[in-house]
């Protein structure tokens, strides 16, 4: 079966955030590192990073960023 | 510009590197090329000189590797993440991997390997990715003509911070 769009765009979002801004990884993680709000600010950092409008929401502008080759060194800490 | 976390820097300023994997993509010829640039990218802006050699120990491993390698830093097949590199250091520290499953140009067409291993090689002097989208040190890839490239200002500034201006300056 095909995966919906919006799921899609979830895995981008977790993957990119795990990637370059240190969101803990799924299955390691504690309930409270779980909840949206870590997701929400480790989303707006991104943003910031790339001039992005701080929205903390998987926007258009922001996925298409997260879509663009790079490299795979994270933006923020070691 | 930004700094790694920490500041890690190379202690000598006469560094070596060696490429330990070519990428079958290019001839062995044409990637010593592309490298031998991107070093000279940041040698030119720097007190920093960078030395080819078949030494085991280089200061700079280079290598052209794909999906899970080793370094805890899987890459990812085609497109994605093009290649990463570690700060200055002993060990792996320094090193510069390339994703093989990428395909290497030395023109416009997908991936243009000089303008790739000159970011890397940011990192592995010291860099942290810039905010500057006109920056080498920006993470996303773009290209822009070798044949004419110079360092932008913000990449000249950080190499600058961290090991001091060339001893031999190229004339405007």
């Amino acid at each position: 079966f095909p995966v919906p769009a919006q799921e899609m765009d979830t895995q981008v979002v977790q993957d990119y955030l795990e990637k370059f801004y240190q969101l803990p990884r799924r299955g390691l993680r504690s309930q409270r590192q779980n909840s949206p709000s870590v997701i929400v600010e480790k989303l707006k950092e991104m943003q910031r990073f790339f001039g992005l409008s701080e929205t903390g929401k998987p926007d258009r502008q922001t996925l298409a960023v997260m879509r663009k080759p790079r490299c795979g060194v994270p933006d923020s800490g070691d | 510009f930004m700094l790694t976390p920490g500041n890690p820097k190379w202690e000598q300023t006469n560094l070596t590197y060696r490429i330990i994997k070519y990428t079958t993509q290019l001839s062995e010829a044409d990637v010593e090329e592309a490298i031998k640039k991107a070093f000279q990218v940041w040698s030119n802006a720097s007190s920093l000189t960078f030395t080819k050699t078949s030494q085991e120990e280089a200061d700079i491993k280079i290598a052209f590797v794909q999906g899970d390698h080793g370094d805890n830093s899987p890459f990812d097949g085609p497109n994605g993440i093009l290649a990463h590199a570690f700060q200055p250091g002993q060990g792996i520290g320094g090193d510069a991997h390339f994703d093989e499953d990428e395909i290497w140009t030395m023109n416009s067409s997908s991936y243009n390997l000089f303008l790739v291993a000159a970011h890397e090689f940011g990192h592995s002097l010291g860099l942290a990715h810039s905010t500057d989208p006109g920056a080498l040190m920006y993470p996303n890839y773009a290209f822009r003509d070798p044949s004419t490239y110079t360092l932008p200002q913000d990449d000249i500034n950080g190499i600058q911070a961290i090991y001091g201006p060339s001893n031999n300056p190229i004339q405007p």
